[in-house]
């Protein structure tokens, strides 16, 4: 029988999204929707835990404080421009 | 329920909304439709209002943008962030703006209007079956003519419903071919184009001539959009999927998930995507406007984001057909405003008042009048004339394709979804008019025997037509020029060498104009300035001359040419009049726009009489 053929992926220009790392885009969205200020986040995982248990309460996700593949999926989720948190 | 710090609401209950630009996904009355019905979402559990205005002091301006917009928070492109509003208050406050790299439906698939055909202007339904294959976008299939049909039911084998897709080989619109469609292949600036093209333009619209020689005949016009195969994201968004496009050495004719991990659909915008690299995404089921809208006006009326996953003003996206307010978004919204009006007892139908205009009030603005600065074609692909505008599209093709998928269809136009007035009623429609005079802070713009009417006051919504004679008895319907002396209030009506003065009801005339003063040479008035004090500037083509509005006399040695006085001008103008102290010297569809207050007669803009006075899509 034929042998299944590998999908080839590739890089298609201009698709900058699949560059960012999980991590990355975790940072990108905590800041941008108002649950971290500026340059708050440090490479120690408390602030990122912290911020991120305040991202899974606010959008009633199980608060584990992890940046887990739920969160990741609310993350990458269609969504209103409006920061949640703040002014 | 959240609401924003300090409690941010509107002070009073009539709001009103301006739809400044549209979005090319949608067809524009599908667009107007879902931001009402999202307006209705609050409108009907509080005592709020939403009337639509047509300019810039509305409460809530809706605005289409891509990428920074102009309001320092940017847009993302495709997907990811779908649009964003302001809390209540002045300015941008109120405001709501939609990403346009999005693609916008009803939140079920790309909505494609049809014409003719016999389905009544239905939209396709997408996908569909014609002799048994699937089709996710309108086709050629099955015809000779080359035109784009789809089905509009899932079935076309069984239910043969069909109508015509918007194309280019269908009709045009805009430009100055009255709608005619495309002909391929044409020639511009020497080369031959087999289809349509953004060459020659600068703001990416896509036209084609509508004879084989626009270098010749200079007739064009722009393509509608193809919401069916037009791409998103990508590094072409809005440009056409090209089929068959060659991807890894493999022929596709449809849009393909090969290459991706993520599994959408993308397409090439060139026929080889090895050598070129040009791409974007297919169209999916798009975001539902009306859902995106709703949660928006939400923020506009002072909700903020909720934890309610149900919700409407939780903050991610989830498709419902179900009526999409949940009990969080009424309490958050009564705890702002209350609760909606009782509603009044029902009463008897009134009569309609006697005077009725032909047209109601507001014919301009139920047609596309809000296609502001920001979007809308500017004119010609150059080297022609770059603002050479036309009145717009006139209505439904005039000639229809002759055969069906498989068989000759009904001839059309027995169904295609026309305006419902006539045309000609229609004060866009109107090239040039015979004489434009301010009159009682109403801009009066004549045209055989009728005239229409605005007044700044009521946020330009023009009225009529009315008939001249209804209010004017005594003229004719060809009038040459118009003025109404701001003391006396006597309004003065030129046609040919005779003159009519009116004050109020009462008419004196028809005089001959050597009544005026005016010696034999003088075939027409074409234009009045008054400029106080009884004085009136009276124009005749290059010349003009001082009229005493007291003694009814021109002064036959104040003759003075125009182009010394008012330099730049032009100086066969067909009408010349005052408009809120500013001097307007008409020619063709131009006006050019000269300030007198400052003694240094010069002219400070040209424009279009129907776009940019009339404001006319």
């Amino acid at each position: 029988a034929p042998r299944p053929r590998q999908p080839t992926v590739v890089v298609f220009p201009g698709d900058l999204r699949t560059d960012l790392t999980n991590k990355q885009l975790a940072e990108e969205y905590l800041y941008r929707y108002g649950y971290t200020q500026v340059a708050e986040l440090s490479d120690d995982k408390q602030s990122l835990s912290r911020a991120l248990r305040v991202l899974q309460k606010r959008l009633s996700l199980p608060e584990t404080g992890e940046l887990d593949s739920t969160t990741l999926a609310a993350m990458r989720a269609p969504r209103c421009g409006v920061p949640d948190v703040g002014r | 329920f959240q609401t924003f710090e300090g409690d941010l609401k509107w002070h009073h209950q009539n709001l009103t909304y301006w739809i400044q630009n549209y979005s090319e996904d949608l067809p524009r009355n599908v667009i107007d439709d879902a931001f009402a019905r999202a307006f209705a979402v609050w409108s009907a559990v509080t005592p709020l209002t939403f009337t639509r205005v047509y300019g810039v002091e509305a409460d809530i301006i809706i605005q289409f943008g891509v990428r920074e917009h102009g309001d320092g928070y940017p847009f993302d492109g495709k997907d990811g962030l779908l649009a964003h509003a302001f809390p209540p208050g002045q300015g941008i406050q109120g405001d709501a703006h939609f990403d346009d790299e999005e693609l916008w439906s009803l939140g079920k698939g790309v909505v494609v209007p049809t014409f003719f055909g016999n389905a009544d202007g239905a939209p396709c339904h997408f996908p569909f079956t014609f002799e048994g294959r699937n089709y996710s976008a309108c086709t050629t299939d099955g015809r000779s003519d080359g035109q784009l049909w789809c089905s509009t039911t899932a079935d076309y084998d069984t239910d043969r419903r069909f109508g015509f897709c918007p194309s280019e080989r269908l009709y045009t619109e805009h430009g100055n071919s009255d709608g005619k469609p495309c002909v391929f292949p044409f020639t511009f600036e020497g080369r031959s184009y087999s289809a349509c093209t953004t060459d020659g333009r600068s703001d990416g619209y896509r036209w084609c001539a509508t004879t084989a020689n626009y270098d010749q005949d200079k007739l064009y016009g722009f393509c509608p959009t193809r919401v069916d195969t037009t791409v998103t994201g990508g590094n072409s968004a809005g440009e056409l999927c090209v089929f068959p496009f060659v991807f890894l050495g493999q022929e596709y004719s449809t849009c393909t998930r090969d290459g991706r991990t993520d599994g959408r659909l993308w397409c090439a915008t060139t026929s080889n995507f090895d050598s070129d690299k040009k791409w974007g995404f297919c169209p999916d089921q798009g975001y539902s406007l009306f859902l995106v809208a709703a949660h928006e006006f939400g923020h506009a009326l002072g909700l903020d984001h909720t934890s309610v996953p149900e919700a409407l003003m939780y903050p991610m996206y989830s498709y419902t057909e179900k009526p999409p307010l949940h009990e969080d978004d009424v309490k958050g919204i009564q705890h702002l405003y209350g609760g909606p009006r009782p509603k009044p007892e029902p009463r008897p139908p009134t009569t309609t008042p006697e005077t009725q205009p032909t047209a109601p009030p507001t014919v301009c603005a139920t047609v596309r009048p809000s296609e502001g600065p920001t979007a809308g074609p500017t004119g010609p692909p150059s080297p022609g004339p770059t603002n050479a505008p036309t009145a717009g599209p006139t209505g439904a093709p005039t000639a229809g394709p002759t055969d069906s998928p498989t068989r000759a269809p009904t001839a059309g136009p027995s169904v295609a979804p026309t305006e419902s007035l006539d045309p000609a009623d229609n004060v866009c429609n109107v090239d040039i008019f015979d004489a434009i005079a301010e009159i009682g802070n109403y801009l009066h713009l004549f045209k055989d025997g009728r005239y229409w009417r605005f007044s700044e006051a009521q946020g330009r919504l023009v009225q009529g037509p009315f008939l001249i004679r209804d209010k004017w008895p005594a003229l004719p319907s060809k009038l040459d020029s118009v003025f109404e002396e701001p003391q006396s209030k006597k309004i003065f009506f030129f046609s040919g060498r005779q003159v009519w003065v009116y004050t109020g009801a009462t008419v004196l005339g028809p005089r001959r104009l050597d009544k005026l003063g005016f010696g034999p040479e003088v075939a027409q008035v074409t234009g009045a300035l008054p400029r106080g004090g009884g004085k009136v500037l009276l124009f005749s083509r290059q010349n003009f001359w001082r009229f005493d509005a007291k003694s009814q006399m021109v002064d036959p040695k104040s003759a003075s040419r125009v182009d010394r006085t008012f330099p730049g001008v032009p100086t066969n103008m067909h009408d010349v009049f005052l408009y809120r102290d500013k001097a307007y010297f008409c020619q063709d569809r131009y006006y050019w726009r000269m300030n007198l207050q400052n003694g240094i007669n010069q002219v400070e803009e040209v424009n279009y009489v129907t776009y940019d006075l009339l404001q006319c899509p």
